[in-house]
């Protein structure tokens, strides 16, 4: 199956 | 002090439409060159980054930098009081804790003014890296929108496939599947209503249809959409303002488990 990633897994919190 | 006029607020009711449904509040952050406001959704899936530049006002002071947190819901509520071509002012002092919004109809028979509070907002800024995007999609913004409300339908998932020959959108589910593919458009009048691939490395992703549903609130501004799309990052969907700016959307991709 497929899961919903998360943005902030690719874009850091400045 | 701040204050940008609008000639058209059909322009920003139009914006807001397209953001109220994945944000409930923003921070607008104001700088002379402009308006920019990024913010993501209450589950970070996705993000929505918009830049108004000062140069597509009719009018553009912003002294100090300022941001303003605004309840999307309470602006949506006063905009809803003017009529699309009427000209709208936006006025805040610095340190305001108000922002006041002015209508004028063209005739100036009418005007109003509106106060609304602004709230103070917890910013999380992300960094969004440069990118070279494998795929660059143009293509009409109505097809886009009609492809995702189509697919949505038997799917809460859409795998967009690029290629050289065109761009595959496909989703399944309980009834069964469906498949939409577009080819490059060979000879088109207008550039807006072609299909254009700019293509380094076919790529293939998968999407939340929800989001892309909601993207698509934004068809209103712009004739075309760009999507950029590049193995295992966010996909970018970008609408152009004619003259004023653009909204991007960034959604993250779904993975295998």
């Amino acid at each position: 199956g497929m899961k919903q990633s998360s943005l902030t897994s690719f874009f850091k919190t400045k | 002090m701040f204050e940008a006029r609008l000639l058209k607020s059909g322009q920003l009711k139009k914006i807001l439409e397209a953001i109220k449904e994945l944000l409930k509040e923003a921070t607008f952050d104001c700088s002379d060159s402009g308006i920019q406001l990024q913010a993501m959704d209450d589950a970070h899936v996705s993000l929505v980054s918009m830049c108004l530049k000062s140069t597509g006002f009719d009018k553009f002071r912003c002294d100090r930098n300022l941001s303003m947190g605004i309840n999307l819901e309470s602006m949506v509520k006063i905009m809803k009081c003017c009529s699309n071509d009427d000209i709208m002012t936006i006025k805040a002092q610095d340190n305001a804790d108000t922002l006041t919004i002015m209508f004028e109809t063209k005739n100036q028979e009418k005007m109003s003014d509106y106060e609304m509070k602004l709230m103070n907002l917890d910013q999380e800024h992300l960094g969004i890296p440069e990118t070279n995007y494998s795929c660059i999609i143009k293509m009409p913004s109505s097809e886009f929108a009609r492809i995702c409300r189509d697919l949505s339908q038997f799917g809460d998932s859409l795998v967009i496939a690029c290629t050289k020959e065109g761009v595959k959108f496909s989703t399944s589910g309980d009834i069964g599947s469906a498949n939409v593919k577009l080819s490059q458009t060979s000879t088109f009048d207008k550039e807006e209503e072609g299909v254009t691939i700019e293509m380094t490395q076919a790529v293939c992703l998968t999407f939340a249809c929800r989001y892309l549903n909601l993207f698509c609130k934004a068809t209103p501004l712009s004739t075309q959409v760009i999507l950029s799309m590049s193995g295992d990052v966010p996909l970018v969907v970008e609408y152009q303002i004619e003259e004023l700016g653009c909204i991007r959307y960034y959604l993250a991709p779904k993975i295998e488990e």
